[in-house]
């Protein structure tokens, strides 16, 4: 089984 | 004051065209760098991150950074209606609620001026710092977009594994499975044509291929894409734009639970 990972997991708000 | 002249208006339109099913609204930011966009899909799965460089416009003017919320299928739409070889202006005053494209034909004979309405748009904009990928692997964009085609009528996601020897596309789905492997090539003849791959370590990673089928819009920018991935970061699928910039992509992989 996956989840689909979300892009703030791996990059930051500026 | 903003005035972008871009020879190439057929370039804008294809930057569009890969750009919109993807994301409904975008704020593009000008600067005396160039004319750029950052945004997510409505899941905040993908990111798409655009550059055209200053150099590349023949006419840029921007006294001042200014970012301009867009809804890019109405901006698509006005797009479509340039020709292909017609020469596109992105003109607009300071504190102007409205952009203006204008678009001449070659033989300067019909002028075309579209005004669309500007949005406010809250989008946060992500930090995405430079990395170095555990595998990159450089092919024909056209055959990847085949690929991904392909997949997704067998399978949902696609496992892509890099090796020294290539990189393999596997799917599966209720009525089977499917795997195709591109080797490395070693011709040095039609560079464009060449399956090249940069590896520090193998990778294997799991994508949703509804997105790598929605990147794929940008196949007509590029003849070559590059495919950059590390276990522990979203792949990177970036297309350059001759003499311009580029168009990147960024996908979460999925993650074993």
């Amino acid at each position: 089984k996956s989840s689909q990972g979300r892009m703030e997991s791996f990059f930051k708000p500026v | 004051m903003l005035e972008l002249r871009l020879l190439q208006g057929g370039l804008l339109k294809k930057v569009l065209e890969a750009m919109k099913d993807l994301v409904n609204d975008a704020n593009f930011d000008c600067s005396p760098t160039g004319f750029s966009l950052q945004a997510m899909d409505s899941s905040h799965v993908a990111l798409v991150s655009l550059l055209l460089r200053s150099e590349g416009f023949e006419h840029y003017r921007c006294d001042r950074n200014v970012s301009m919320g867009m809804n890019l299928n109405n901006m698509a739409k006005m797009l479509r209606c340039a020709g292909n070889d017609d020469i596109v202006t992105l003109k607009a005053d300071d504190g102007s609620d409205c952009i203006t494209f204008m678009f001449e034909n070659p033989s300067q004979d019909k002028i075309a001026d579209f005004e669309m309405k500007l949005m406010d748009i809250d989008s946060e904009h992500l930090g995405i710092p430079d990395a170095e990928y555990q595998s990159i692997v450089r092919m024909p964009a056209a055959e990847f977009a085949r690929i991904c085609r392909d997949l997704s009528t067998i399978g949902d996601t696609v496992l892509i594994s890099v090796s020294k020897e290539g990189v393999q596309f596997s799917t599966r789905g209720d009525m089977g499975t499917a795997n195709i492997v591109c080797r490395r090539t070693t011709t040095v003849d039609k560079p464009e044509e060449d399956v090249i791959i940069e590896m520090e370590e193998p990778v294997s990673l799991t994508f949703a291929l509804r997105y790598l089928n929605s990147f794929t819009k940008a196949t007509p920018l590029a003849t070559q894409v590059t495919i950059s991935m590390s276990s522990d970061l979203p792949m990177v699928i970036e297309y350059r734009i001759e003499g311009m910039g580029y168009i990147r992509y960024y996908l979460a992989p999925k993650i074993d639970e």
